[in-house]
């Protein structure tokens, strides 16, 4: 399971690795995984999220953690959230949140299996990956490298987005990972003015698409002001909503 | 200026590169990378599009195009759209939209050269070219391969999207790219029942960001519905707006 410099590698239980994918930026994948992460944490999991986008890094911001790892004779001590979820991000070991980080494949790579060998989970129910848009490096390595239980995909309502999404599908189909399912998000926005529930982005084929996949469909997420604004602020686990209660129940 | 195995390289006559870029992925990069080649053409500008985004190509199915590319003694002709914009993307070589290119960073940087190297773009006003999410292989390669006159930046309000399309700019500053400008898209939208205009993702901070960078900030784009049904259909040659009109002026 590991090729690990440190004892972390040979100390670490992790019994299951969700890894959330969508092939497409932007359709809120960073946002569910947190709250994934956050849904399993409020039933007393122990949970951790590894953060494979490694030049676009949205996880520390989501759940507010600016704190740096810290090294021990373990391996890496990945810094907690407030309600004590482990995270592990390329932009945690940063001097600005905003720095860029401009590697190639072979250094993305390294990293994420960094992450995977060498950071101490210790024991957990549930890893969750956070995976970057794209069907590159990053993707072959956590589908690679990691034990992943399963997929969870991402999608937004629009064809182009769908089309994009698939790939990531057929992807792991490539890679005989399992999918435990597909999530639309943006579904829909209700107005705050008349209160008129409406789409902005046409209503998806997402079941369509989850039947084509052998894959259950796992709900619809409408815009909600209030995510992005908790996101904004690092205080994404005191969001609630009733289309997160259903996604996680 | 080529390494070219074709006559292409030597026959190209590219009078400026704009590169649209985000670093974050879903804020509008492609579709407003295919309406700035609008914008130009509908001025009698000969324009093309290179889709340097290997692994979630859009370009295609904005503009409308299935046509393969042709081979011919002069390099690669890229298929043209129903006004005339020429286009090269991985997606037009591809038997489905849908497949998955699952290809690290060495294949994406050589596909990349042959789009600009081996394709026969002929003489043109402008070359747009779509970066994908991230300032990992394919941002350098079209940074330090291609001779980029300048970079639109796109960003949306959300301070999640803002950190990482910071990360671009730092990018684009680190190789001495120039920057052409700042754009914020989905910044507000307008209900269709009551007609009330509300933001959805807060009031970014994008004129500071620009000016925090010294590059113009080009203006603000509203989420249309109709944007994304015309893209979904391959349509977006028939999109107009004010947003846009006032972007492209
Ligand atoms: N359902 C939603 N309602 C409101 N904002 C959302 C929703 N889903 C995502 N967002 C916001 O949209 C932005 C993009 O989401 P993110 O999770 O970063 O997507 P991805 O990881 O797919 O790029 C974030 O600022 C996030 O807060
Ligand atoms: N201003 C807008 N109004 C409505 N839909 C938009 C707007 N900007 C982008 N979209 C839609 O959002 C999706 C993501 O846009 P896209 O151009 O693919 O973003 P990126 O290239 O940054 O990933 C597309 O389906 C597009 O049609
Ligand atoms: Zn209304």
């Amino acid at each position: 399971q590991s090729q690990s410099n440190s004892p972390a590698g040979n100390l670490n239980r992790v019994k299951s690795v969700i890894a959330v994918m969508s092939g497409k930026g932007g359709v809120g994948k960073s946002t569910i995984a947190a709250m994934l992460a956050v849904g399993l944490r409020r039933k007393g999991r122990r949970v951790g999220v590894l953060d494979s986008d490694i030049t676009g890094p949205s996880i520390p911001k989501l759940l507010g953690v600016r704190e740096p790892p810290t090294m021990s004779p373990l391996g890496i001590m990945p810094p907690q959230s407030s309600t004590g979820i482990k995270i592990m991000s390329i932009n945690l070991m940063l001097e600005d949140e905003e720095q860029a980080v401009i590697w190639r494949g072979p250094m993305i790579t390294s990293a994420i299996n960094q992450f995977w060998n060498d950071v101490f989970w210790g024991d957990l129910d549930a890893l969750v990956v956070d995976m970057p848009p794209g069907t590159s490096d990053a993707a072959l390595t956590v589908m690679q490298s990691l034990p992943v239980t399963g997929i969870i995909l991402v999608t937004s309502p629009q064809d182009l987005a769908g089309m994009v999404v698939r790939k990531a599908a057929h992807m792991a189909e490539h890679l005989n990972t399992p999918l435990v399912g597909l999530v639309e998000n943006m579904s829909y926005v209700i107005c705050p003015h008349c209160g008129e529930r409406y789409t902005l982005f046409g209503k998806g084929d997402t079941r369509a698409m989850a039947d084509a996949f052998n894959t259950p469909f796992l709900g619809e997420i409408g815009i909600d002001p209030q995510m992005a604004e908790l996101g904004d602020r690092g205080a994404i686990e005191q969001y609630d909503s009733e289309d997160f209660n259903a996604l996680i129940a």
